[in-house]
């Protein structure tokens, strides 16, 4: 698969912290766990009520689940199997055809 | 064989590349591509200046896309607004009246290494001796408030300022551009991705620009002209209350720098697909913005009070 398959089992998780402690948890969180945020695109500017959107490996993504359950932050997945929607965007580049 | 190409799918760098020279190549009136330099991996940075030939006085506008390496519609923006300039109606009008200097890719190196490498890549791909990690974040480089809250002064983050202001030589390059054309450049405009946002100065503090009501006034019009085509909602406001503070942004260095309407676009969409948005999606996508900076561009040929 493109990039080698790398991403597969990668998943892409949402919350959103909806006071001051849920924001200081998921700035800690995020400043130790070298994990992808994609937005925003620092755990320093996390802010109340923002969506916090972070790409997490296979692995990392039942402990970050764990972690804000035991937090009781909510989150909902985004993307589930990252690696699909990476070949689903680009299309298979060899279908292309151009004149 | 003709050119063709294909406005509705991604394009590696080299396409984009190819797709530029055919655009000087077959409108030899409208179009002139020039490179303002090179990327530290000695790329050139190619612009398009569209309309007719500038006149001294000709008022222009700077679109720059694919400064985040991730964000792939940027650049499929900018390819999607050359064509349009260079067959509606109504767009080749506004080129009498306007230059636009385009830049489909302002990070080429980092834009690469996302099609390469790896996919969610978004800084420049500069190296700092001492330190391990590569890049940084072109939108924190400015020499505008560089490297305070908002941005981080480790080369391992996603918002690291660099070692000192404008050390990438791709936001160099660009801004010894804009400074020598800020008498005629009068928009500034950069396009990014997701959040589905159009931000306006400052991002570096919680104040008020000196032009507000005319930049306001524009900004809201221009995301009416957005929604009027798919009903998208994106919305608007200064970037430190709408998104976050944040420093040595382009926007900023932009306005600081003289020009009166500096925005910044956070494409489609807020967060189903984030940085993976589909090609299926790219034509509503540049449809709607192509409406929204029409109506920016319009917006400098009437005086504001």
């Amino acid at each position: 698969g493109l990039y080698d398959g790398r991403y597969a089992g990668d998943q892409v998780i949402r919350m959103i912290p909806h006071s001051y402690e849920e924001v200081q948890f998921l700035r800690r969180l995020f400043e130790n766990l070298r994990a992808d945020l994609w937005q925003p695109n620092a755990a320093s500017l996390i802010r109340q009520d923002g969506a916090v959107d972070v790409h997490v490996g296979r692995g990392a993504a039942q402990e970050l689940k764990g972690r804000l359950r035991g937090a009781h932050i909510g989150h909902r997945v985004l993307i589930s199997n990252l690696q699909m929607e990476v070949e689903n965007q680009s299309g298979s580049r060899s279908s292309r055809s151009r004149r | 064989s003709e050119f063709q190409h294909n406005y509705e799918v991604y394009h590696p760098l080299e396409e984009i590349q190819n797709w530029m020279f055919e655009m000087n190549r077959t409108h030899p009136h409208l179009v002139h591509m020039f490179s303002i330099g090179r990327s530290f991996e000695g790329r050139p940075l190619y612009v398009l200046q569209l309309g007719k030939r500038a006149q001294p006085r000709k008022k222009a506008v700077w679109i720059d896309c694919g400064a985040h390496a991730r964000e792939w519609i940027g650049p499929a923006f900018c390819q999607w607004f050359v064509r349009e300039a260079l067959t509606s109606y109504h767009m080749r009008r506004l080129l009498t009246q306007l230059s636009f200097y385009v830049m489909p890719v302002f990070n080429v190196d980092g834009y690469v290494f996302s099609w390469t490498t790896d996919r969610f890549w978004r800084k420049t791909r500069s190296k700092n001796g001492r330190f391990k990690c590569w890049g940084v974040d072109i939108n924190r480089n400015w020499r505008v408030k560089w490297c305070d809250e908002g941005a981080s002064s480790h080369p391992c983050d996603d918002t690291y300022c660099g070692p000192y202001p404008e050390s990438e030589p791709e936001v160099k390059a660009v801004a010894k551009f804009l400074r020598k054309h800020r008498k005629r450049i009068k928009a500034y405009i950069s396009i990014h991705a997701y959040a589905q946002m159009l931000l306006y100065p400052y991002s570096y503090k919680y104040a008020t620009i000196p032009n507000f009501s005319c930049v306001e006034d524009t900004a809201h019009k221009a995301v009416m002209a957005l929604y009027s085509a798919y009903r998208e909602r994106y919305r608007y406001g200064p970037a430190s209350t709408t998104l976050y503070v944040s420093s040595g942004s382009s926007m900023d260095w932009a306005y600081r720098n003289g020009i009166p309407y500096a925005f910044a676009f956070e494409l489609r969409d807020t967060g189903h697909y984030g940085f993976l948005l589909p090609e299926s999606l790219i034509r509503p996508t540049c449809t709607e913005t192509m409406r929204a900076v029409n109506t920016i561009a319009s917006r400098l040929l009437r005086k504001c009070p």
